[in-house]
């Protein structure tokens, strides 16, 4: 079993993963064509 | 605390006046003019009166721009990409503004006044990270701080000559930072913590750009802290959601450094192999592939592939760091070398066991001291291979034994309990990687544990050992497949004649599926 | 035998619960590292394209920032002059590099759906952009297929090439459907 340290960062690992960072937060703000991602169907080229 | 009154208004006034320049285009024509004018004004504010004031100021802006993020990230009819922008509007404009103050702080051929301004700033934001963190808890948000950090890191690795003469400080502030705010520490920071060391002008400047490798030493243990971080979840082998992304994440780091960097993982192996838990075989296997990109790998598939006669088989690689230290106490070490020379104490060996030994954390099985005996394994392997050496003699099978060394290898695999035997199996494995003479010995050494085994556990546990690492996706290290397919295909070890091999229809099957792939 | 954990039994107990899936099997048999996105055959540095450990691909070039002259950065004074992103005035070959380009982003959809204004149509299976050569009729025409001569667009070559081919009506994909942000735009070329 985890021990209370590790339940602690267990819990705060938990709230910080349904935030995660965004590759864009580590970009230059783009003002004409900004990032914007989109699921777009599998079919679709990605690279 | 005790902010002087008006403080507050008056870094509100100028920072919202200086967002305003870095984001007007008649700034933008003349930014240093822009910025002096700024640092006249900041004087006439009294802010750069004293130190004191100057960290209140950029503790007070800190923690408006903090704020002003966590506004914009709680308003609900906006698309994430606008609010982003939101908050980069005055974070990116405070960062040039830290940037700038750096650069032109002092003279221009002053180091010390630069980083000690940066150092201060870095501290700073730093304190409030943790504040943040305590306070808010599960509500904390990482984007502010992520922001700040890898913008300011961008900015202040510019191409440019007064940046150049302090990169070096540069970076060590910046790894200095981000030991602190390790995962251990601020486990809510943990995604964009990663995310900042595997960033790309990051992971360029420590270990591509700056010379003489001089910064693998703080990669390798910012990456140490990572595991130790992910050790106690990923011993329970359930990964939840979070924890299966942030090693999915890891992976993926492992494999640009193992693609781009592999001679740090070859150098920096051992530090990680005593962080990773066991049975992170798959991780441990990716750090033990690596070998440099200038070698290369005879196939291990070849038929009567002859080891021996390599030409690397008897280069010895490097290792950091110093192992060595890590056998302790003195009075032990000393015992060990006496016996390594000489034999003696003859009681040395029975008091082996509990010298590897330890208290068990609470709620921990772990009745080992794994690093003890990983630094025991190598350090007794690499001093035999002196000693073989010193006869003028080539290591191979006739010539590690008999000898003191392979003495207390035996000793251990015949007297610890199968968890003791596992680990140090495991530490002997560890040393299977590309041809040098450390993989040959201790490939040698294993084949010797298994053919002279007095009891078949022990031949269950180094095929145990072995076995697991074959098994997983790879890569799979060079040392492991070649010691692997040796004991599996070299009628001397009579390996498919033991009852383990044939204990259960899965193993059977897996076996043989192994020896096919391998064979 | 080994009983306990440390033998044999417990590799195959440890095996049998990945298997059945009371257990992630991230640990064992792992994870297949070819499916992390990167191209471990790559001749170049990973490091110089990565985009983060939790993306499924590289950096797109377009999101890699370089330190080039403070001259060049010229949004700041024409950003309010530029004229409105508007789909229907630019040419096909400007629609498939914004198409090619922009993959997972909501740019490819809206790309996507101008091209299909202009009866372009993807072809799902092959994976290309597709129309009807003008002019030329199918040369066999039923409720769920057609066979006739057809423009591809090859991104490779970057041209259109004109072939035979058997078309089958529900290998093409329907008209893209668009986040409501930008189907209004889309739908009024006057805004």
């Amino acid at each position: 079993p985890l021990v209370k340290d590790h339940l602690y960062q267990l819990t705060m690992l938990d709230a910080a993963y349904q935030h995660l960072p965004h590759p864009s937060d580590s970009e230059r703000l783009r003002h004409y064509l900004p990032r914007c991602p989109f699921p777009t169907p599998s079919y679709y080229y990605q690279l | 605390f005790d902010d002087p009154p008006g403080l507050h208004e008056k870094t509100e006034n100028l920072l919202i006046e200086w967002v305003n320049m870095y984001h007007s285009p008649q700034a933008g024509r003349d930014r240093t003019k822009a910025f002096f004018s700024f640092v006249q004004y900041m004087h006439q504010q009294g802010i750069l009166k004293t130190d004191d004031l100057i960290s209140r100021f950029f503790r007070l802006c800190t923690e408006m721009c903090v704020d002003l993020c966590y506004r914009a990230l709680v308003e609900q009819n906006q698309s994430p990409t606008l609010i982003r922008a939101k908050c980069f509007h005055t974070l990116d404009a405070f960062v040039r503004l830290i940037a700038l103050l750096v650069k032109h702080s002092g003279d221009s051929g002053n180091t010390v006044t630069k980083i000690n301004l940066l150092n201060k700033i870095l501290g700073i934001i730093t304190g409030v990270l943790m504040q943040d963190h305590e306070v808010r808890g599960t509500e904390f948000q990482q984007l502010p701080y992520h922001r700040l950090f890898i913008m300011l890191f961008i900015e202040l690795n510019a191409p440019e000559p007064i940046l150049e003469s302090i990169n070096m400080q540069v970076l060590i502030a910046f790894c200095s930072v981000f030991m602190f705010l390790r995962p251990a520490k601020a486990p809510g920071f943990a995604y964009a913590w990663l995310e900042l060391l595997s960033h790309r002008v990051f992971i360029g400047r420590l270990l591509a750009l700056t010379p003489q490798q001089r910064g693998w030493g703080m990669y390798a243990q910012l990456l140490i802290n990572l595991f130790r971080f992910l050790s106690p979840f990923l011993r329970n082998a359930e990964l939840q959601k979070p924890t299966h992304l942030l090693y999915k994440g890891t992976l993926r780091v492992l494999l640009v450094l193992l693609h781009d960097f592999p001679e740090f993982l070859c150098d920096y192996y051992y530090a990680f192999c005593d962080v990773v838990p066991p049975n992170c075989i798959q991780m441990r296997n990716l750090i033990l592939s690596a070998f440099p990109r200038k070698m290369r790998l005879p196939d291990p598939f070849t038929a009567n592939l002859k080891v021996d006669s390599l030409p690397d088989i008897t280069v010895e690689p490097r290792i950091l760091p110093n192992y060595v230290q890590m056998i302790q106490p003195a009075s032990f070490k000393k015992d060990l070398d006496s016996y390594l020379q000489t034999r003696a104490p003859i009681t040395f060996l029975s008091e082996l066991r509990s010298s590897l030994q330890q208290n068990p954390e609470p709620n921990s099985h772990l009745h080992y001291n794994i690093p003890l005996i990983n630094a025991l394994v190598l350090y007794v392997g690499t001093q035999a291979i002196s000693s073989i050496q010193a006869k003028g003699q080539v290591t191979s099978m006739g010539t590690i034994a008999p000898s003191s060394h392979v003495d207390i290898f035996q000793y251990l695999a015949v007297n610890l309990d199968t968890e003791g035997r596992y680990l140090v199996l495991t530490a002997i494995a560890n040393q299977l990687r590309y041809p040098n003479s450390h993989t040959h010995y201790f490939s040698c050494c294993m084949l010797y544990l298994f053919a002279q085994a007095n009891n078949e556990q022990i031949q269950e546990q180094i095929t145990r050992v072995l076995l697991e690492r074959v098994i997983v996706n790879r890569p799979h290290p060079w040392g492991l497949l070649i010691t692997f397919i040796e004991m599996i295909k070299n009628p001397t070890y009579k390996f498919w004649n033991h009852e383990f091999v044939h204990c259960a229809p899965e193993v059977e099957k897996m076996m043989e599926g192994v020896a096919q792939s391998c064979l | 035998m080994v009983t306990d954990q440390f033998g044999i039994v417990g590799l195959l107990s440890f095996i049998r619960a990945a298997m059945d899936g009371t257990m992630v099997p991230a640990i064992i048999p792992g994870i297949d590292l070819t499916t992390l996105g990167l191209n471990l055959n790559s001749p170049e540095n990973l490091y110089s394209t990565f985009q983060s450990p939790w993306a499924e691909a590289p950096c797109r070039p377009q999101d890699i920032d370089f330190h080039v002259p403070a001259e060049y950065i010229t949004n700041i004074y024409i950003r309010f002059k530029l004229a409105p992103i508007k789909f229907f005035r630019y040419g096909e070959d400007l629609l498939f590099f914004l198409f090619y380009m922009s993959g997972g982003d909501v740019l490819q959809l809206a790309v996507a759906a101008e091209l299909y204004n202009r009866d372009w149509r993807y072809h799902k299976e092959e994976r290309t952009w597709m129309t009807r050569a003008p002019g030329m009729e199918p040369i066999v025409k039923t409720n769920s297929y057609e066979r006739g001569t057809y423009y591809f667009f090859d991104a490779v070559k970057w041209r259109k090439v004109a072939r035979e081919f058997h078309l089958e009506y529900d290998k093409l994909e329907e008209r893209p459907t668009l986040p409501s942000f930008l189907s209004q735009n889309m739908n009024n070329p006057n805004q």
